[in-house]
């Protein structure tokens, strides 16, 4: 069985929101090490890699390996009646056929119990090879999210452009075109504001900004996000 | 604009 109690909700709530448009249903693969998942968007274009580690949860629990097939609508409108400093408890049994969740409120007066029911999910698993990327950005993960709800007002692309000392994200569509380009800025006082561009060589990769949208939902959960490019190789974030 | 491509162009299952 498993049994994992987060100190916050808040950690799932991010999580959710931000894997809930791009990922209809999908299996948790629980372990003693953790909570992963892997998974597509329906037209297999992005994919969403997840490893919430045992150690992130007090207690944890998992005695055997299970796949829990959760739908992530569900689970979306589920973790909305959290409240986001409530002790979040989940639990499956042996054979399990629904995902308890217990939300519990910090003076413990109020106690919300959630069962969802589980899925079968056929998991495409991809073998992703180590890749040493030609470039490598890191930048503010607010910054990455405002260029590309900026450069939407162009294009549904982006070219991303990596050369020495900056990069360019650039839109261009029948109404007109723009671009916006971040320069490093290492001598920041905090390490989230730090944009960094490690270059092995020069690229310049398109990318459909819808699916970027979708990733920069994830802003929420780390102040700095990494984007790493290399020619005929997916981009990474 | 392009079209993005499968991952399973990419790389195979596991």
């Amino acid at each position: 069985m498993l049994e994992a109690r987060l100190p916050s909700a808040v950690t799932l709530k991010k999580i959710i929101d931000a894997v809930k448009e791009l990922v209809q249903d999908a299996n948790f693969d629980c372990n003693d090490s953790g909570i992963a998942l892997q998974a597509m968007d329906s037209s297999h274009v992005a994919l969403v890699a997840l490893l919430m580690r045992a150690e992130g949860f007090d207690p944890y629990r998992c005695d055997r390996n299970i796949a829990l097939g959760i739908n992530f609508a569900t689970l979306a409108k589920v973790m909305k009646c959290a409240g986001n400093d409530d002790n979040l408890t989940i639990k499956a049994g042996e054979d399990a056929d629904v995902l308890s969740l217990m939300f519990e409120s910090t003076n413990s007066d109020r106690i919300s119990e959630f069962d969802i029911k589980l899925m079968d999910v056929d998991a495409d698993h991809l073998g992703i090879p180590e890749t040493d990327y030609s470039a490598t950005i890191k930048m503010p993960s607010a910054e990455f999210q405002r260029i590309c709800r900026d450069l939407s007002v162009m294009s549904e692309t982006v070219t991303i452009e990596a050369v020495k000392d900056a990069v360019k994200f650039i839109a261009s569509g029948d109404t007109g075109s723009g671009s916006i380009t971040v320069k490093p800025n290492q001598a920041v006082d905090k390490k989230d504001m730090e944009v960094t561009v490690t270059l092995q060589e020069p690229v310049k990769l398109a990318f459909s900004l819808k699916y970027l949208n979708h990733f920069a939902k994830a802003s929420t959960l780390a102040g700095s996000v990494t984007l790493s490019l290399s020619d005929d190789v997916p981009l990474m974030i | 604009g392009p079209k993005q491509q499968s991952l399973f162009t990419y790389f195979g299952p596991r």
